[in-house]
């Protein structure tokens, strides 16, 4: 473990935790991408399958079950709690998220690290990852303004895994085994996708103005 | 220790 990679997995948990203060505070999702969490839990299926094999740390398996559990439980606030579930734009998420599900199971049997069901999918769950924002950046243009708390969601979603990233290059330099090219690369898409995100991010910081997506 | 093929990250 090193500094990079906590302040990563703090970050993700800080967007996780901002996600369901803003859903519990208010009782409303609006804004919220339904397909985006509905992928981040096959993101978090697909890439924990060792979760009950093997145990790497307490740390690890104690986060693991945090993000399943989160993930999971955000996708049926927003399907089937009554309150909640009213305030989902459905007309506005309509990115057809099946085919970035089947494009990323397609490409994890191209490029895996071994030609295992637990390989594929993890890989599966890497590309998947790197492209699960793309309904909820998509919502967020459709919106117009975006409230405070989805905004931050979104920026710490994003800010995670630049993190990771750092970690990455860390982990170059310190250590003679590195193969974790399928994980960085993707991860560089992954924060690519933020960039114009972040921009209008910081400029609504900058101006002290509501942030506001170009349609 | 894991050799790399083990993901330590989450």
């Amino acid at each position: 473990m090193n500094i990079f990679r906590l302040a990563g997995d703090m970050t993700h948990l800080m967007s996780i935790l901002v996600l369901l203060l803003k859903i519990y505070a208010t009782k409303s999702c609006s804004g919220i991408s339904l397909k985006t969490q509905e992928l981040y839990a096959v993101v978090f299926l697909a890439r924990y399958l060792d979760l009950l094999t093997d145990f790497f740390s307490l740390y690890n398996t104690v986060m693991k079950v945090v993000f399943i559990v989160s993930s999971l439980a955000i996708v049926w606030c927003m399907r089937y709690h009554r309150a909640v579930r009213r305030t989902y734009d459905r007309e506005l998420d309509t990115f057809r998220h099946y085919f970035l599900i089947l494009g990323s199971f397609v490409l994890a049997l191209i490029f895996h690290e071994k030609f295992t069901v637990r390989e594929i999918f993890w890989a599966f769950s890497i590309y998947l990852e790197a492209v699960a924002i793309l309904p909820q950046l998509v919502l967020l243009q459709r919106s117009g303004n975006v409230d405070n708390l989805t905004g931050q969601y979104v920026f710490f979603l994003g800010a995670y895994r630049g993190f990771y990233i750092l970690n990455w290059i860390y982990r170059y330099f310190t250590e003679a085994h590195f193969g974790r090219w399928i994980a960085s690369i993707s991860g560089l898409v992954q924060t690519a996708l933020y960039a114009d995100f972040f921009y209008y991010y910081f400029l609504s910081w900058k101006n002290n103005a509501k942030l506001k997506l170009p349609a | 220790y894991f050799d790399y093929d083990y993901h330590d990250e989450l």
